[in-house]
């Protein structure tokens, strides 16, 4: 499903290099269920936005369902990344004007979706996280474990095949974690493919297999 | 230090009646190191803003260094905010535009201290949270651990005597964490108050005491 091969990220700022990735590779085959840890700073937020399609390698190729992405046009990559990828930033990136249904809506509209349909699929997302009574308020009318279920349920509506979870339980409470923990190992018993960085042990023994990550290498 | 008297944070959207803080009182004397837990959405964000002189109640009072905080002017306010208080948000609130170092020199502008003696000060309280090598990035050229430390720095850059922390480890390793948490531990043992939002039961044992909330009040 997901094929990486020796990707290097290099951020350049001014003089200095940055090498946030250096020479990663993996694959990732569909249903499995994928943890990926390390240090502050060695580099799985930048791996996981080139795995879902939200950024492109500075050296090595990666290949999204056996077809190289950098092949993709920008229009055919929107489209896979709306249909078959759901991802959960780090800090969330919900739209501030927007209240939570309509955050959890948006996929939906670029998928086609009629608005009644739209609203009804949002309101069902949000209330498996919790957050039944919490639909009107904006992102800054939200607590930030609330924000976050906001952006898992974003992730989800839109029924991916592939779900990347940056730190998804980041900012909850060990109950609300592991409801949680709950849908995603849901998802994955009906076929999904989840992929999630964690700094919680706990929460990395959901996967059946852990991927560390140091100074933008994984380590054995 | 903070007498907390009967507090009530109520959010009004349209006919809708938010709830965020039920009746809470609660006392901190100086030197206390204290843990703030409870499930996501009960209130403890809130508290924290109103301990640390950033919100007011709707109803009750709340008292710093004794004297009645809704007495104050905003001017005063100001002062004892970028004096006495350190506050790490937990969502960060870096100021986009401007480096790691500019943003922990923020507050000892407002101080009065010249500029060399600013970044100084800066670079070191960076270095000790393990940034030395990221001073010059922007926060989007910030891992989210790397913020967090970002804001954990600024906090302390002004030798405050108080600290209030909402989640300051949720973003990190556990190694990288507890770094950090040695940094609060010996803080405190220099006489410094020390307040922590946490999820993190291993975290909230540092404390000497644990405040539980639940749906807006303190539970015993
Ligand atoms: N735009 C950028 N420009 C320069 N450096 C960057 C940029 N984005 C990220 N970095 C650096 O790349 C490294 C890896 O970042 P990344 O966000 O992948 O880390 P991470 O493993 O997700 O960390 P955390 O656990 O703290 O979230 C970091 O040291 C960061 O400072
Ligand atoms: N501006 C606002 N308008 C309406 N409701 C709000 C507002 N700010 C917060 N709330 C609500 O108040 C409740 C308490 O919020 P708070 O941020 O204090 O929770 P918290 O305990 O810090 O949660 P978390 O652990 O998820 O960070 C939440 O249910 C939230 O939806
Ligand atoms: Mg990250
Ligand atoms: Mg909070």
């Amino acid at each position: 499903l997901c094929l990486a091969k020796d990707i290097y990220k290099i951020y350049t700022m001014g003089k200095v290099e940055v090498e946030a990735l250096r020479g990663v590779s993996l694959e990732i085959e569909a249903n499995e269920y994928i943890s990926i840890m390390g240090p502050s700073g060695s580099g799985k937020s930048t791996l996981m936005h080139i795995l879902g399609c939200l950024d492109t390698p500075t050296r090595g190729e990666y290949y999204f369902e056996g077809k190289k992405v950098s092949d993709y046009t920008d229009a055919e990559l929107a489209r896979i990344r709306n249909r078959y990828i759901g991802f959960v930033f780090q800090n969330f990136n919900l739209l501030p004007r927007l209240s939570a249904l309509e955050n959890v809506a948006l996929p939906l509209i670029y998928a086609g979706v009629k608005k009644k349909e739209r609203l009804e699929l949002a309101e069902m997302m949000l209330k498996k996280v919790g957050l039944a009574e919490r639909m009107r308020h904006r992102p800054n009318e939200l607590s930030g474990g609330e924000c976050q279920r906001v952006a898992i349920a974003r992730a989800l509506v839109n029924n991916p095949k592939i779900i990347f979870a940056d730190e998804p339980t980041g900012n909850l409470d060990t109950k609300t974690g592991s409801e949680i923990m709950e849908i995603f190992d849901r998802l994955h018993s009906e076929g999904r493919t989840i992929v999630l960085v964690t700094h919680d042990s706990n929460i990395a023994q959901h996967a059946k297999r852990v991927i560390r990550l140091i100074d933008g290498k994984i380590v054995e």
